[in-house]
């Protein structure tokens, strides 16, 4: 038998999670902004975390900084991606979106930015 | 602000974590 | 922009890591037998996952046995639910699911199990 809601259901609790502080892990800090997060969603997602937190070493990493040279916003954009299948893009936000999803080998959400900035020209 | 229409992208999301 | 498969992307890529053993940081012991699992994940689908954990003593426990009576059948396939949204049913296993559901505090898993119990009679 398949719950056909149960991933949306899950992923939706584990945005409720993050916007409580619950059981999150790993602090990301971008450009003097600091983002709670579940590092296994952040592996799960994202090319660069998996890469990162696959090494022994820093598997109980708690904490970790960035390049300066991510954007927040474009970081923002895309951890609520991760959390609610949700990308929340516009002409102000996409190339930003684009580079941040970029360095953070994210392939698939990077195409996507792709598009919507060539659909806007 | 006007609603703003959702387009839905039926592709991959992210990628796949390998079996091993 | 909507990505409609993401959450299923999410939950296989979570249960990717869980037969990797990565990032898993609990053990549950039912009757003997060890299951490792994503707190979060736990708390996302289990009403008595989710009182144990969010309880600030136990907020960094990491291992939990479950009372003795629970059945490690019922157990396995229920934790293969919670990561696949697939509850593999069948008349031999069905009454602990729906035994182990309701210890779990699992409400529509256990409602779908006494369906399924039902329907079979």
């Amino acid at each position: 038998i398949q719950f056909t809601r149960h991933a949306g259901d899950v992923l939706l609790n584990f945005n409720r999670l993050r916007s409580r502080n619950l059981l999150t892990d790993v602090t990301v800090q971008v450009d003097g902004q600091i983002f709670h997060a579940h590092k296994a969603i952040l592996v799960a997602c994202s090319g660069f975390f998996y890469s990162v937190f696959m090494k022994p070493e820093n598997a109980s990493l708690s904490a970790i900084s960035l390049d300066p040279k991510v954007d927040p916003k474009g970081f923002s954009l895309l951890l609520d991606f991760m959390y609610t299948s949700f990308l929340n893009l516009n002409d102000s936000v996409a190339l930003t979106t684009l580079n941040t999803a970029i360095y953070l080998q994210m392939e698939h959400v990077a195409d996507t930015c792709h598009r919507f900035i060539r659909s806007r020209h | 602000e006007g609603i703003v229409p959702t387009v839905k992208e039926p592709g991959r999301s992210i990628h796949l974590i390998p079996r091993d």
